[in-house]
């Protein structure tokens, strides 16, 4: 089973 | 004050078609460098960055770095009413809620002013950290188009695979499964139709199909497609807008659980 990760686990905030 | 003028204004127009069924609203900002735009989609899995650079503009006037909150389906109705060939002019005021589109025929004989509501956006600008990518993909982007479109109809994620051999998509479905081979080919006379890889490491990663297919309504911006990939980061998908900037998309991969 594959699970989607989201663009926050990778680019924090500016 | 703010008054962008655009003689291709179709390249906003195609802007705009790209990217509005991904990101329903948006801050375009406004400074010295030009014109941009950063957001995610609503489930934060895929993020556009856009940039226009000032130079790109036949005029470009930004006195103050502005931000304007838009809808971006109503921008896009909005500029679906300037005629392909229309000059295209952004005007803006600090303190204002409005935004005008002014669209000139090129015989200058008809000119439209669209005043469009601007919104407050609430959105959190992300740093999007300088990396080596493990592999770099360059090749048509009408190929890379065909490709998701085909595997879309097969199953719901693609398997990106570079190694030496060259790029490999790779589906499975209820029906079936594909596998499409793209091997370096810069023997052509036209670069634009090269497939070029640029492989540091061999990598391999899997994505929804369905984000994969809305990047690609960027295809009429570039004739060709960059796709950057590393295990440790969002692909980026990159369409060069000619002598103006560039639209990435950053997508988030599936990993095993």
């Amino acid at each position: 089973k594959c699970m989607q990760r989201q663009i926050l686990d990778y680019f924090g905030r500016d | 004050m703010l008054e962008l003028r655009l003689i291709q204004g179709s390249l906003l127009k195609k802007v705009l078609e790209a990217i509005k069924d991904l990101v329903t609203e948006a801050n375009f900002d406004c400074s010295a460098t030009g014109f941009s735009l950063q957001a995610m989609d609503s489930s934060h899995v895929a993020l556009v960055a856009l940039l226009l650079r000032s130079e790109g503009f036949d005029h470009y006037r930004c006195d103050r770095n502005l931000s304007m909150g838009i809808n971006l389906n109503n921008m896009s109705k909005m500029l679906r009413c300037a005629g392909p060939e229309d000059i295209i002019t952004i005007k803006g005021d600090d303190g204002t809620d409005t935004v005008t589109f002014m669209f000139e025929s090129q015989k200058q004989d008809k000119i439209s002013d669209f005043e469009m509501k601007l919104m407050d956006i609430d959105s959190e600008h992300l740093g999007i950290p300088d990396a080596e990518y493990q592999a770099i993909v360059r090749m048509p982007s009408a190929e890379f188009a065909r490709i998701c479109k085909d595997l879309g109809s097969i199953g719901d994620t693609v398997v990106i695979s570079v190694t030496k051999e060259g790029v490999k998509f790779f589906t499975r479905g209820d029906v079936g499964s594909a596998n499409i081979v793209c091997r370096q080919n810069t023997s052509v006379d036209k670069p634009e139709d090269s497939t070029v890889i640029e492989m540091n490491e061999p990598v391999s990663l899997t994505f929804a199909l369905r984000y994969m297919n809305s990047f690609t309504k960027a295809t009429t911006l570039s004739e060709v497609v960059t796709i950057s990939l590393s295990s440790e980061l969002p692909v980026v998908v990159e369409y060069k807008i000619a002598e103006m900037g560039y639209i990435r998309f950053y997508l988030a991969p599936k990993i095993e659980d």
